[in-house]
């Protein structure tokens, strides 16, 4: 009897990993789709889903949880982890002293709108804030950031016409004067591919020191945002990563792939075309919309 | 012996994952490999180097699935429709032009108004972007170099009567083409679809050309569904091809709507408009 007991026992247990398995490998089938439809770079779902399938198989689930719930528990963590945590970021700089962000990013990303958001931002949290325009190359582009200016009401600076290394380093002295202690550089849109305007950025960046280059990276960006925050980390490290657009129906997956990729954590998410459709990055709510 | 679905199961798989790396939408990816599946199922191969041979077979059914696919859509001679126009009418050629946030649809304009005159017609842009800031001193400095006149009012004046006022400007003064930018929206902003809407319907536009970002992944296909849904778009422009992007929102948005793509945008300067073909798409997708 304690034989045909223990045939049956194996029996069970190897049934139940067999529905084990099954289940973690539908779960992880379905989080692959989910993320290649969420804009995340192809290799990184490959790598991502091999891990979370073989911590889901080896790592014993809670009492009272099953295998399932482990499952899930698993790719919170894991895509949490690769986004630095679950915290929302800290964005206190200081207040006795100047910081300069500069905003770098692709053609049409949105880093005019977002340095403005920026600005009203900082501005509600009693900072003196400071909006410099060093794109001398989009027709408009000096127009468009005095307007916003204008808008937020903060300080602007900008020379049509005039170099951005020149205009960038005379906005910081006059920004100087002007006691002001959070400037906000816009830079003109760019792509790898683009050589001399890569190289345009590498100068501002060296001339004018920032503390912090963020990259604006569009929600809707697929496959090629891995690549292209690669080579703009490479030209000029980025700080931080200000995801615009999320107010539309595209998930945001390219973010996620630029964070993998540079090791740049999302502050800033844009939920609009108005100056104060900003908002502090959240982890959670970034994965939750990720996984649709 | 005949393929079965079991040995093209692999195959497939890498052929989805090749094609979401080219920026095809999943839903898209999935639909192409059906094709070639079907293309494929019973096919014949030698039972030695089978997998090379599959591979081979694979390839040769995606590329004619994807040239199927971009013929659905018959191609558009602007130039002749324009001349066609100009030719049968006293009415000026209208073409508005539509897209979500920041994709290329001013700097479009911008190329396509030095394309029409270099070809000998009259152009006039309308600026019907009323909202975002600096979009009227943006349009103004593209015509001012191209050489061609903008008929704009002021921030947040309604964006149908600037187009509205430009066609009428243009018959007026015998002007061939008018050429209407409008600001760009969410396709899934319902308000700013509903004025889309209005200013199509004002405007009552000979094409409707939607411009994509060839940088962008799934949305693509949400993006043209919606559009043609809301006001319907006879031709496609993808712009920022030159940014290594692989070109499958054009595929995406091919298989969305089966429109034509009428130009790539492949840099910032005026020149940087080249004409599209099925044959350079499908060539940069099979890598
Ligand atoms: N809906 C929405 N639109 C946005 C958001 N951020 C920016 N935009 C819009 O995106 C478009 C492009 O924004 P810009 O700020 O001009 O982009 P940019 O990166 O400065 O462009 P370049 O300087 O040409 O490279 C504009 O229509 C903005 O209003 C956002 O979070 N949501
Ligand atoms: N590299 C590259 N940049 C492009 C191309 N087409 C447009 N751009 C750039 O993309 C940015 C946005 O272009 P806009 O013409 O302002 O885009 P838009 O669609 O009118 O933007 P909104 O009106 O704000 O929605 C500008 O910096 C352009 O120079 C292209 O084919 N290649
Ligand atoms: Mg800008
Ligand atoms: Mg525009």
């Amino acid at each position: 009897a304690l034989g045909s007991a223990l045939s049956q026992a194996v029996k069970k247990v190897m049934k139940a990993a067999i529905v084990d398995e099954a289940v973690v490998k539908e779960l992880v089938r379905d989080l692959q789709r989910a993320l290649l439809q969420a804009d995340v770079n192809v290799r990184l779902v490959l790598d991502l889903s091999r891990r979370i399938e073989k911590r889901a198989l080896e790592e014993e689930p809670p009492p009272g949880a099953t295998r399932r719930e482990l499952t899930l528990k698993i790719i919170y963590d894991e895509l949490t982890s690769l986004l630095g945590g679950e915290k929302t970021p800290k964005v206190d700089y200081p207040r006795n002293k100047m910081t300069k962000i500069m905003l770098v990013g692709i053609q049409g990303s949105g880093k005019t709108t977002s340095a403005a958001k920026l600005a009203w931002f900082f501005k509600k949290r009693g900072y003196r804030v400071g909006l410099i325009c060093a794109d001398n190359y989009r027709p408009g582009a000096y127009d468009q950031l005095k307007q916003l200016a204008e808008m937020v009401g903060v300080n602007f600076f900008g020379i049509p016409g005039e170099v951005p290394v020149k205009v960038a380093s005379k906005g910081v002295e006059e920004f100087k004067r002007r006691g002001v202690n959070l400037v906000i550089i816009d830079t003109a849109g760019r792509h790898k591919s683009e050589a001399s305007l890569i190289e345009e950025m590498k100068t501002l960046a060296k001339t004018i020191n920032p503390d912090e280059i963020m990259m604006v990276i569009d929600a809707t960006l697929g496959q090629q945002a891995a690549a292209q925050a690669s080579a703009f980390h490479e030209a000029t490290p980025l700080g931080s990563i200000f995801l615009s657009k999320l107010d539309g129906s595209a998930r945001g997956g390219g973010a996620l792939s630029a964070v993998a990729a540079t090791g740049a954590l999302i502050k800033f998410v844009g939920t609009g075309e108005k100056v104060d459709e900003v908002e502090l990055f959240s982890p959670p709510r970034f994965v939750s919309r990720l996984l649709g | 012996k005949e393929l079965s679905d079991k040995e093209l199961e692999e195959p497939l798989w890498n052929l989805q994952l090749s094609l979401i790396e080219s920026d095809v939408a999943v839903p898209v990816a999935e639909a192409l490999s059906d094709a070639v599946k079907q293309k494929l199922l019973g096919l014949k191969v030698k039972r030695f180097g089978a997998k090379e041979e599959v591979a081979e077979a694979v390839r040769k059914a995606v590329r004619e699935a994807l040239l199927e696919l971009l013929e659905k859509a018959s191609p558009i001679n602007l130039l002749e429709k324009v001349k066609a126009k100009r030719s049968s009418s006293k009415d000026p050629f209208v073409i508005v032009f539509v897209g979500v946030n920041g994709t290329g649809k001013t700097t479009t304009i911008a190329k396509i108004a030095k394309y029409l005159s270099d070809n000998g017609f009259t152009v006039l842009l309308a600026c019907s972007d009323t909202f975002r800031a600096g979009a009227l001193e943006q349009l103004e400095m593209h015509a001012k170099r191209v050489g061609v006149k903008v008929i704009k009012h002021r921030y947040g004046a309604d964006p149908a009567a600037v187009a509205y006022d430009a066609i009428a400007s243009a018959r007026a003064r015998g002007i061939d083409v008018v050429l209407v930018d409008t600001a760009g929206r969410m396709q899934t902003d319902r308000g700013l679809m509903d004025e889309l809407r209005k200013i199509v319907r004002v405007s009552q536009p000979d094409l409707v050309v939607f411009v994509g970002d060839a940088l962008a992944g799934n949305d693509a296909l949400e993006q043209a569904k919606k559009f043609e849904e809301a006001v319907g778009i006879d031709a496609v422009v993808l712009t920022k091809v030159d940014a290594d992007a692989r070109g499958g929102a054009a595929v995406s948005i091919a298989h969305a709507i089966g429109k034509p793509i009428i130009f790539l945008g492949c840099g910032q300067r005026y020149e940087d408009l080249i004409p599209f073909t099925r044959e350079w798409l499908v060539d940069r997708i099979m890598g």
